[in-house]
């Protein structure tokens, strides 16, 4: 009966912004956000990211985004640093 | 014997729709198409193409590697149909749309589509540019249309030739606005005042937010009223006067997409078709209007990804349109005033990827079986899970969408 969930994935070449962020080609692929979203929250891992064999490595995480819908609606404050996440991270994986 | 399948798949639309309670947008004839039907309002897309129209197949005997559930349609009795941007051309459609395997006659592109880029937006100068916000008067425009105007003439020829020759057809038909450039008849302008339109609700970068979640939105850079903006990479930000611009015209490009729709659906009427055709209307993205700095649909934030997705089933989500009674009358977004709800709505966070086994079950076809762990050399399995049990009815109506049914003998 648990609450239905919702996975996107997006890729990235770098930790920061560059010319082809928005759209790298698979072989410049090295991080990739997973998503995982239900009606309360949205939690993401920017993971590293193998191309050759399309691997991610849960072990070494870039960054992390974990919004909760009841006060934050636009997802506009992070609070992926400030709160302990590891029942979330056991469920993404 | 398995109801006709009109599926309408937009690019680029996020829920800016009456029915999904955008105050601002004039959408009648979506909202009329929803308010007969099953509405999810918690419906996410999955990456950066459309994941809903295609899972993996890997047949041996063609060694092909994308199989479309329009194939298993077909290969159910279907005559399938492909008009406009459907698939995405190149590798993903084996560089054919995938036909024969998927169309049982080769797929309808716009002819006005090559010119989709070309400067055909006219300055203040005068002059033609390849802008981002591209009002244009129709007439000037090479061969005097847009893409979307003839795929819907073309969509409406088919159903002219289904109702004749009555074999059941899965009917596909993908609109390219409001995806990039926002080019579309100008009149669409007087429906959204630039005074009245707004700055996103939250306009800046999130202070919070990790670099590597940013997307530097370089596709509308590339366009010629954006690049003499020299706005600075990768947070600019664009002016607030052009950002009410853009906001401007994607609202003006999603009820000119309205009035395509309004033209399809009220043709599935007059050929007297709505009584035995399923329509499902989506998207394959959403995109981000300015939302934490950002433009465009290149990241995981849910004005990226969260899309419409609704379902018409006659005799289900609504009551059995009676011979000669339409269903979907054309409503004018210049005159029509007054909104209207859903039928149903469910608000269960859903998947694109549940889209082809709830046709399947919608259609009345055997829903194929989930894809194990490792798919590569399964023939024909799906990654998503049939939604139709959010459809809950009751008293012929479909209210708030429950899990599974309390009526056994009633559940679909």
């Amino acid at each position: 009966n648990e609450e239905p969930v919702a996975f996107s994935q997006y890729p990235r070449p770098a930790d920061t912004p560059q010319w082809n962020s928005d759209k790298p080609k698979l072989k410049d692929i090295r991080i990739m956000g997973y998503s995982m979203r239900t009606i309360d929250y949205r939690y993401t891992l920017w993971v590293q990211f193998d191309p050759s064999n399309f691997s991610a490595n849960f072990e070494h995480v870039h960054a992390g985004e974990l919004y909760v819908m009841d006060n934050d609606p636009n997802q506009d404050y992070n609070i992926y640093n400030s709160t302990s996440h590891g029942w979330l991270f056991k469920k993404l994986l | 014997d398995g109801m006709n399948v009109l599926f309408i798949i937009v690019d680029d639309l996020r829920p800016v729709l009456g029915c999904y309670g955008d105050k601002l947008v004039k959408s009648p004839n979506i909202d009329q198409l929803a308010s007969q039907s099953m509405v999810f309002s918690n419906a996410y897309a999955q990456a950066r193409h459309h994941p809903a129209l295609r899972f993996l197949l890997l047949l041996e005997s063609s060694c092909r590697k994308l199989f479309h559930h329009a194939q298993y349609f077909k290969e159910n009795g279907y005559v399938t149909l492909s008009v406009g941007k459907v698939f995405h051309p190149g590798v993903s459609s084996n560089y054919s749309d995938d036909y024969p395997y998927s169309w049982s006659i080769p797929p309808f592109h716009p002819s006005a589509e090559k010119h989709e880029n070309d400067k055909t937006c006219r300055g203040k100068d005068g002059k033609l540019y390849a802008n981002l916000v591209c009002p244009v008067n129709v007439t000037e425009m090479p061969g005097g249309t847009l893409p979307d105007i003839q795929s819907t003439e073309e969509a409406i020829r088919l159903l002219n030739i289904m109702k004749t020759n009555r074999q059941k057809f899965f009917l596909a038909v993908g609109y390219h606005k409001p995806h990039i450039p926002l080019r579309y008849p100008q009149e669409f302008l007087k429906l959204y005042p630039l005074e009245n339109i707004t700055l996103a609700p939250d306009p800046w970068v999130p202070k919070r937010l990790p670099s590597v979640a940013y997307n530097p939105w370089m596709d509308i850079r590339q366009r010629d009223d954006v690049e003499a903006l020299n706005v600075s990479f990768p947070y600019g930000p664009l002016p607030d006067d052009f950002q009410r611009q853009i906001r401007q015209s994607y609202y003006a490009a999603v009820s000119y997409l309205d009035v395509q729709i309004g033209l399809l659906l009220n043709a599935l009427d007059n050929v007297g078709l709505s009584n035995n055709t399923i329509v499902v209307f989506t998207a394959d993205h959403g995109w981000s209007l300015g939302e934490h700095g950002e433009w465009a649909k290149y990241s995981n934030f849910d004005v990226a990804t969260r899309v419409p997705l609704m379902f018409y089933v006659p005799g289900m989500t609504a009551p059995s349109v009676s011979q000669g009674a339409g269903a979907f009358p054309y409503l004018d977004p210049f005159s029509h005033t007054g909104g209207s709800a859903p039928q149903g709505q469910s608000k269960k966070v859903v998947e694109l990827v549940s889209l082809f086994p709830t046709l399947a079950e919608l259609a009345g076809l055997q829903v194929p079986p989930a894809c194990p762990e490792t798919s590569f050399g399964v023939v024909l399995c799906t990654e998503g899970t049939s939604i139709v049990r959010y459809f809950s009815i009751s008293e012929g109506k479909v209210q708030e969408g429950r899990e599974g049914c309390d009526d056994t003998d009633r559940c679909s």
